[in-house]
């Protein structure tokens, strides 16, 4: 299936999906074939790519309930080399209906396992703002788990339980999880605050923190209503240059 | 026990605990007593208003699960006439041990009915970012909900999933739901983005949006870090001015 890298961090507005969306399409123009998921019942990295949930027949819901396979819900995007597994709005109600279920946490895990088409260099899984059953499903079916960090005061003190939540899940449901970096976003040198953050969690994370960061860019937020990723929107921006720059740290790191 | 008001939207990072903390302070300035209840397991109204989490022995989770009532839960803060029920960590399992609960939608609402203390002029509640049942929950036993909307794509996307719920929330669970109104945050007027959505939202909602807006403004982000409200942080920032304005606002709405 090929190495699959979930976005997540359950402070909200961070730049989960914003960070799918950029990154998975700055690798699919640097010729990687690229799929992104999209776990979270909002639907916005499917939006965001210009894909209409009404008109998607199945999804990331199907797929987890076993009534789909992932090769039969993806689809091509515009972007050349990036596909994309949709969310639907009944995935809301996948937290609930799973709860139930026999091993709730493995059902995207089994999913990956059971895909017949053609591998994949990178899958990127956009998660919702929350530790649920969703998100734990993700990083138990994840290779790497890279978390995006607005630099402001709430988002650097969710940390703390996201590392908790990551830890437990490597002692028990994915011991093979591993951390691929802490992407900051939003970043604006000119602020005390996000400048102090950072210092901050570069002090304590060291090389965890990648050193590209995602400046705030109108243009980043921009792109959705466009339904295209941002290098499609102004490719000369800071915000798809720092997109582009992430994608090169990202395969650097992973050739180590 | 007094008119109740959820602070909600699934969208993550939209201002829910920036407004909860902020207009529960303007209205405990204004001589009110409030009330804000930490819905949300991040714990960020709890911390923003520099109560430990560590520190606390029943919360709003205790209340939900009927291990503790309202009065012996509630703390006072630093802030006159504002009280706070604080969230714990455990509040991230509420939503998976009620999921299997005789009438889990009316915990909270049983909880505001057997309340023995003092009334309040004022309870809001800081929802988190997710349709979950701890949200339903809140809209379930709430006489109003505002809605804090960013001027993004996503955030005003969101908004027909958000007004969806409320609709099968007011034919179900909770007929007497008001919508106290649509607040808009971090509205930056300089751009053409938040320009644009905010006049999209006016023609759409038309006086269901308040007049008072919350503009971008620094000192909001940094006074959670001080464990305090924008008032108490800088009085004459434009964040705490336009929360004074949003809490007169209310008022005003409330008395017509
Ligand atoms: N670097 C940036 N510069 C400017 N705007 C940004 C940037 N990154 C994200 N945004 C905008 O900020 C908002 C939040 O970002 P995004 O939706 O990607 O976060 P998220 O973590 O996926 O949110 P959620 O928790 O709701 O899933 C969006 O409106 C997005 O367009
Ligand atoms: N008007 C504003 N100006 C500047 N920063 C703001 C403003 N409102 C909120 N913020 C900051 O933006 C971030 C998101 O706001 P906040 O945490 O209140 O949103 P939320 O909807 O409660 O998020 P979540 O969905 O995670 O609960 C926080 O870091 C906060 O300090
Ligand atoms: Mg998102
Ligand atoms: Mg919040």
């Amino acid at each position: 299936f090929g190495p699959v890298t979930a976005v997540a961090n359950q402070k909200g507005g961070v730049g989960k999906t914003t960070t799918s969306i950029n990154l998975a399409a700055s690798l699919a123009a640097l010729d990687q074939r690229v799929l992104l998921i999209d776990l979270d019942p909002q639907g916005n990295s499917t939006s965001g790519l210009g894909v209409d949930q009404q008109q998607v027949e199945s999804g990331t819901y199907d797929v987890l309930l076993g009534d789909s396979s992932i090769e039969d819900a993806i689809v091509k995007t515009e972007c050349d080399n990036l596909y994309l597994l949709p969310a639907t709005m009944d995935l809301a109600g996948a937290e609930i209906e799973l709860v139930n279920e026999q091993g709730r946490e493995q059902r995207m895990k089994n999913a990956f396992a059971a895909y017949q088409g053609e591998a994949f260099d990178h899958i990127f899984i956009d998660c919702p703002p929350a530790l649920s059953i969703l998100t734990v499903n993700a990083l138990t079916a994840a290779d790497y788990i890279m978390v995006t960090l607005q630099t402001e005061f709430y988002a650097m003190e969710g940390l703390t339980q996201l590392m908790d939540t990551i830890r437990r899940i490597r002692q028990g449901l994915n011991p093979a999880l591993n951390m691929e970096g802490i992407l900051l976003t939003m970043v604006d040198r000119r602020n005390n605050l996000s400048t102090q953050v950072e210092q901050d969690v570069r002090a304590y994370f060291g090389s965890q923190v990648y050193e590209s960061v995602v400046p705030r860019n109108v243009r980043l937020s921009e792109a959705p209503s466009f339904g295209v990723p941002v290098m499609y929107h102004d490719l000369k921006s800071k915000g798809a240059q720092a997109y582009l720059d992430v994608a090169q740290e990202l395969l650097h790191r992973r050739s180590i």
